[in-house]
């Protein structure tokens, strides 16, 4: 079987998937300034597992709104305004559904893996540690 | 009452790949 390592050059889903290069990444992203893209992935998960029925996660979606999409972090530089408008409203109306952040986290992850992605493959932090 | 921060590292923590 591969390693982990090998793995982790397969796709971006492989290597967010590993704790170990998941925090590989974060460090490397820590650098290029644009670790809140990985933060806002990761928030995205953990808030599609929560339960509709908890008033919590209703206060989780406002503040993944507030530190990610209202603001102009690299998050909000790189979501289609139609995509920050959907989740505006959907806060607004207190609409809160399972997968109201799931376009948002799709743009996300295609720029990341487009750019940082491939940065972080040829990055001397993935070299060294290999 | 957890502080937004509070909430959004509970979020993010569970989302997290476990220790194998």
């Amino acid at each position: 079987p591969d390693s982990p390592l090998v793995r982790w050059t397969k796709s971006l889903h492989f290597l967010l998937g590993d704790l170990d290069g998941a925090h590989l990444f974060r460090t490397f992203l820590e650098r290029e300034r644009c670790v809140d893209a990985l933060d806002f992935w990761f928030a995205c998960n953990g808030f599609r597992q929560m339960d509709l029925k908890d008033t919590k996660t209703l206060r989780v979606a406002k503040v993944i709104f507030k530190r990610y999409i209202e603001n102009n972090s690299v998050v909000a530089k790189q979501l289609k305004p139609a995509t920050k408008t959907f989740i505006r409203d959907s806060i607004k109306k207190q609409q809160i559904d399972s997968a109201m952040f799931d376009q948002a986290q799709t743009e996300i992850q295609s720029h990341m893996e487009e750019n940082a992605y491939q940065m972080f493959l040829t990055s001397d932090i993935y070299l060294e540690y290999v | 009452i957890d502080s937004e921060d509070d909430l959004l590292q509970e979020c993010i923590s569970s989302a997290m790949p476990k220790k194998k």
